[in-house]
């Protein structure tokens, strides 16, 4: 099965 | 005060089109060297950032950093009414509450008035590192985007996969299976246009899993060039760009999909 990941896991917030 | 002057209104009404269908909303951020934006999509796997230079345009004043908060089907609806070949011009006072966006045809003999309300939008700015890629392809925007939505009518999700000689877009789905490759253009081959060339970058050979559904939302901007890049990584979001001649440029950041 394949899962999306979330973007804000690879970015920090500024 | 802000003030800018396109003379290509058009671009910019590619430029909204090209990511109101990602993000309802977001903040143009203005300074002295010239706009950006980031927005998410509504399930944070994708990032939109929108970068646009001030020499890009015509005019450009910046007297001090300004927020723009706009709603973009909003903005949509005003940059509807300006003619195919318009000049564009957008002002806004530095604490006002609405900017203006005016049309002028060629010979000026048309002249439009809008005034856009504004918003207060609360928004996370994500901090997008340098980072270097295993695998950058550039490839005709035109090839990319009839790719994705061929491919999207077999299946829900693409394998990318890039070696030295090409980039191979897989896909399956419940009636079967299939990819298509592009070679890497003939180094060699000085004629024809570069733009229809398909180049390929590899440190390392690179595969990855993506949405297509995603993937045909960012071909919106395949009219904003006739080249489009494509960067990977081992686990991480996949960076599809496009560069507008001296305007700046849009890029799309989307989270793979891994085996759980």
């Amino acid at each position: 099965h394949i899962f999306q990941i979330n973007i804000v896991l690879f970015f920090s917030t500024k | 005060m802000f003030e800018c002057a396109l003379i290509q209104g058009e671009l910019f009404r590619k430029l909204i089109a090209s990511v109101q269908d990602l993000v309802q909303d977001g903040n143009f951020m203005c300074d002295a060297n010239g706009i950006s934006l980031q927005g998410m999509d509504s399930s944070h796997v994708a990032l939109v950032a929108l970068a646009l230079k001030k020499e890009g345009f015509v005019e450009y004043r910046c007297d001090r950093d300004v927020t723009l908060g706009i709603n973009f089907a909003n903005l949509a609806k005003m940059l509807k009414c300006m003619g195919a070949k318009d000049r564009l011009s957008i002002r806004a006072q530095d604490e006002g509450d609405s900017a203006s966006f005016v049309f002028e045809s060629e010979d000026s003999s048309r002249v439009s008035n809008f005034e856009l309300k504004l918003m207060q939008i609360d928004q996370e700015q994500l901090g997008v590192p340098e980072t270097q890629y295993k695998a950058v392809i550039r490839m005709p925007s035109s090839e990319f985007q009839r790719i994705c939505k061929d491919l999207s009518a077999i299946g829900d999700t693409v394998s990318i996969s890039v070696t030295k000689e090409a980039v191979k877009f897989s896909v399956g789905g419940d009636i079967g299976s299939g990819d298509m490759s592009l070679r890497q253009s003939e180094s060699g081959d000085v004629d024809g246009d570069d733009s229809e060339k398909v180049m390929i970058e590899l440190e390392e050979p690179v595969q990855q899993n993506f949405a297509l559904r995603y993937l045909n939302n960012f071909t919106k901007a395949t009219a904003l060039s006739k080249t489009v890049t494509l960067s990977l990584g081992t686990d991480m979001p996949l960076v599809t760009e496009y560069k507008m001649d001296n305007l700046g440029s849009i890029r799309y950041y989307l989270a793979p999909k891994i085996d759980e």
